[in-house]
C-alpha cells in the first residue's frame, strides 16, 4: 500500500466497517454482498480489465457473454431474478451486462400485466426463451406518453390488435436490447377501439423470429449506431407496419378490451407511468448514485497520492487534497452522494409501500409517488453529472484518460439526465403537483400574508415510516 | 433567519428551515405568477408555459429541501453511533451549506438571509472542509468498492496509481497491434529523407 494513502487510514475517527454496514442496510447485507463479490471476482469470465480497449461491437458481445455466464452462475447458486444476490452482482460488474431492458420488460409485465399474463411471460423471460425490450420513446416523442403516435387498433372480427407506426416520427428510438437482441417488445401505443382513442396502453409484440432471429413480417428493426456511452447496450429502432397481435397481448391489470371491443379500465391513465416510476426508483440506487460514489472514491484517493508544488516557499510538495480548492471541488460531492444515498433509500421504502397498494388497486399514493420520484430523479441525476465531471477535472490530465475510469462514469451518468424522463420534464411534473396542492390549500392569489408549507408538501417531508 | 455567526449555521433545524422557506416562497411565487397570468386572460395551458422557468426553480428547491430534511432525519436515527453520527453530521452540514451557497440568490431575494449571513455560511462551510478532509479517505473506503468494480488506475485501494497507469497503458492495442500508418505513410516518407541524409 502506498504510504501516502496508508497514513490517511492510520488514525480512524470512526469505525469504517460499521459505516459500511449502515450504508448496506445491515451487517448481514454486507456479508452477503461480499460473498457475491468474491464469487464474481474469482471468475475470470467476469473480468472488466479490457473494457477500455474494446470497440462498440466488442463491448456488446462481452456484455452478452457476461450476462449469460451470470445466468449460469445464478442458476447454480440458486439466485432468483429479484434476489439481493443478483442485485449485488450487477453492482459488482458495474452494470456492464447486456439485457438491462429485458429486466424492465419483466418488471412492466409484473406491474401492468394480469396474473395470467405474468404466469405466461415471466418464466419465458427468466429462462431467456425470449429476449425482450421496452419500447416507449419515439424518434419524435419522448417522455410525454399522450403524445406518442404508435397505434394499436382493435379488430373485433379477428380479436387482434393491429399495431402500426403511422409516421416517421412514430418510429420507436432508443430502447436498449432492441437493436440486435430482442425477440419481443413491450410497445406503448395509443389504443383505438370502438372507434375511439383510449390513451396509451402496453402491448407485447413479437419482432424477431425465434427460429433464425430475422425480423418478422411488417417489422423494421435495427441499431441506432454510435453513441456517447453505453457501448455495451444495443439501443435500437423499430417500425411496425400493421403488425397483428392477439387480444391477450395487451397488458390488462388496469385496463382491458373485451372480445366485442368493449373497453374497461380501472384507475387513471397515469397508471401507464407505473413501469417508468419503478425503473426510476430502481436506477437511483442501482445505477446513478454509485457513479458519483465511484467518482468520489477515485478522485479523493488520487488526491492523496498526487503531489503538486508546495504550500510554502521551499516547503515540500503536499498532497493536492491539502489545497482548499481541491477540497472545495471534491468534498461537497462526497457530502452530496451521502445525502443522495439516504434519500434514495427512503424513497425506495416509500415506493415499496405505495407499489403494493397500487397493485391492489389503491391509487391514492400514485400522484405523490410520481411527483416525488420524478423530482428526486431529476435532482439526483443533475447533481451526479455535475459531481462526476468535477471529480474528473479534479484529477487533471489523468482524469481525461479512460484508464482513470472517470470519462466512462461521466458519459454514463450523462445518459441518466435523459432516460426514464428528461429532467426538465420531470421537474415540471413535480412542480405541477406542488402548485396544484398549493392552489388547493390557499385558494386565491391574494392570501399571501403568511408563507407556510401547504399540507401536501409538509406531508411529503414527513418520514415515511411515521405515516 | 436568526443566525448571527458561522456556528449558528451548523444547526440542522436552522438550515432545514431555511430551505423550507425558500421552497415554499418559490412555490408560492410560481403559483401566483400562474394565477396572475390567468386573471389577465390567459388560459391555464398558456399561463403554465409562461411560468415554467419559475416552476422549475420551485421544484428544484423543493427537492433540495426534501434531501436536506431527509439527511437530518437519518442523523437522528444514529444516536447509538456517536462517532459515525458526528462524521455524517459534518457531511450533512456541508451538503446543506454548499447548497445554500450555490443557490444564495434565492436566500437573499426576499431578505431571508443577509449578505453578512451568507458570509457566515461561507465561513462555516470552509471550516467544515478542513474537518472532513481528515476523514475523506475513510469516508470513500466506506462505499466498499473493490478495485475490480472501480476499474480505475487512479482509484485503486492500495494507491499505487502510477504503476497501474503505466502497466495498463502498455496493454492498449495502440501499443500491441503495430502501427498501420507507419507502413503506408511514415515509412516511405522517412526512407525518402534517409537517402538525403
Amino acid at each position: 500500500v502506498h504510504p501516502d494513502i496508508e497514513s490517511e487510514r492510520r488514525i480512524q475517527s470512526f469505525n469504517v466497517e460499521r459505516l459500511i454496514n449502515i450504508l448496506d442496510g445491515g451487517a448481514q447485507n454486507t456479508a452477503l454482498r461480499r460473498k457475491v463479490e468474491s464469487i464474481i471476482h474469482s471468475d475470470p469470465e467476469f473480468s472488466l480489465k479490457d473494457n477500455y480497449f474494446m470497440t462498440q461491437n466488442e463491448r456488446y458481445e462481452a456484455a452478452v457473454k457476461r450476462k449469460f455466464h451470470l445466468q449460469t452462475i445464478a442458476k447454480r447458486q440458486g439466485w432468483s431474478e429479484d434476489s439481493p444476490e443478483l442485485y449485488y452482482s450487477y453492482r459488482t460488474l458495474a452494470g456492464d451486462l447486456a439485457f438491462g431492458i429485458h429486466r424492465v420488460f419483466l418488471k412492466s409485465i409484473k406491474s401492468l400485466g394480469s396474473e395470467e399474463q405474468i404466469a405466461k411471460w415471466a418464466p419465458l423471460c427468466n429462462d431467456f426463451q425470449i429476449i425482450a425490450t421496452y419500447a416507449q420513446t419515439e424518434l419524435g416523442h419522448g417522455t410525454y406518453l399522450q403524445g406518442l403516435e404508435t397505434e394499436a387498433t382493435y379488430d373485433a372480427a379477428t380479436q387482434e390488435f393491429v399495431v402500426h407506426s403511422p409516421t416517421m416520427t412514430a418510429t420507436k428510438w432508443w430502447p436498449g436490447d432492441l437493436g440486435r437482441s430482442a425477440t419481443h417488445a413491450l410497445v406503448q401505443a395509443q389504443l383505438i377501439c370502438s372507434g375511439a382513442q383510449q390513451g396509451m396502453h402496453a402491448f407485447i409484440v413479437p419482432i424477431r423470429s425465434l427460429q433464425d432471429h430475422t425480423p418478422l413480417p411488417g417489422v423494421t428493426v435495427g441499431d441506432i449506431g454510435p453513441k456517447m456511452g453505453f457501448h455495451h447496450t444495443d439501443h435500437g429502432f423499430l417500425r411496425l407496419d400493421h403488425v397483428r397481435i392477439p387480444r391477450e397481448n395487451m397488458l390488462s391489470r388496469f385496463a382491458q378490451v373485451l372480445p366485442d371491443g368493449t373497453y374497461l379500465k380501472v384507475g387513471s391513465l397515469q397508471i401507464n407511468y407505473l413501469s417508468m416510476v419503478v425503473m426510476r426508483v430502481d436506477l437511483l440506487l442501482g445505477e446513478i448514485i454509485p457513479m458519483l460514489q465511484k467518482a468520489c472514491v477515485i478522485a479523493i484517493r488520487y488526491s492523496v497520492i498526487r503531489h503538486q508544488s508546495s504550500l510554502r516557499p521551499s516547503g515540500p510538495e503536499v498532497k493536492i487534497l491539502d489545497y482548499q480548492t481541491q477540497q472545495h471541488k471534491l468534498l461537497p460531492q462526497l457530502a452530496t452522494v451521502y445525502a443522495f444515498h439516504f434519500l434514495a433509500s427512503d424513497l425506495l421504502k416509500f415506493f415499496h409501500s405505495s407499489y403494493s397498494a397500487i397493485l391492489n388497486r389503491d391509487f391514492s399514493h400514485l400522484p405523490e409517488l410520481h411527483a416525488l420520484s420524478a423530482g428526486i430523479k431529476a435532482l439526483v441525476s443533475d447533481l451526479c453529472l455535475q459531481g462526476t465531471e468535477l471529480c474528473r477535472r479534479a484529477c487533471g490530465g489523468h482524469g481525461y484518460s479512460k484508464l482513470s475510469g472517470l470519462p466512462s462514469l461521466v458519459s454514463r451518468v450523462t445518459a441518466s439526465c435523459t432516460y426514464e424522463g428528461e429532467n426538465t420534464v420531470l421537474y415540471l411534473q413535480t412542480a405541477r403537483f406542488l402548485v396544484k396542492n398549493y392552489l388547493q390549500a390557499h385558494g386565491s392569489p391574494g392570501s399571501t400574508s403568511q408563507i407556510f408549507l401547504p399540507k401536501s408538501i409538509a406531508y411529503l417531508t414527513t418520514p415515511y415510516q411515521a405515516r | 433567519c436568526p443566525a448571527q455567526k458561522a456556528a449558528d449555521f451548523l444547526h440542522t433545524k436552522l438550515y432545514t428551515a431555511a430551505w423550507a422557506h425558500v421552497a415554499a416562497r418559490l412555490i408560492k411565487d410560481s403559483a401566483h405568477h400562474l394565477q396572475t397570468l390567468m386573471q389577465s386572460g390567459a388560459d391555464w395551458d398558456e399561463a403554465w408555459n409562461q411560468s415554467t422557468v419559475l416552476h422549475l426553480q420551485a421544484a428544484k428547491a423543493h427537492c433540495y429541501y426534501i434531501s436536506v430534511k431527509n439527511f437530518t432525519k437519518t442523523l437522528d436515527k444514529l444516536e447509538n453511533e456517536p462517532a459515525i453520527q458526528q462524521v455524517l453530521k459534518r457531511l450533512c452540514d456541508l451538503y446543506a451549506l454548499h447548497s445554500i451557497l450555490t443557490n444564495s440568490g434565492d436566500f437573499l431575494h426576499d431578505g431571508f438571509l443577509s449578505g453578512t449571513q451568507i458570509d457566515a455560511v461561507r465561513t462555516a462551510y470552509l471550516n467544515l472542509l478542513l474537518l472532513i478532509r481528515k476523514d475523506a479517505i475513510l469516508l470513500t473506503d466506506a462505499f466498499d468498492f473493490m478495485d475490480h468494480c472501480l476499474n480505475s488506475a487512479l482509484g485503486c485501494y492500495d494507491g499505487n496509481v502510477y504503476e497501474r497507469l503505466f502497466h495498463w497503458a502498455q496493454r492498449s492495442p495502440t501499443n500491441t497491434q503495430g502501427n498501420p500508418a507507419y507502413e503506408k505513410y511514415i515509412k516511405p516518407l522517412l526512407q525518402s529523407w534517409r537517402s538525403k541524409l
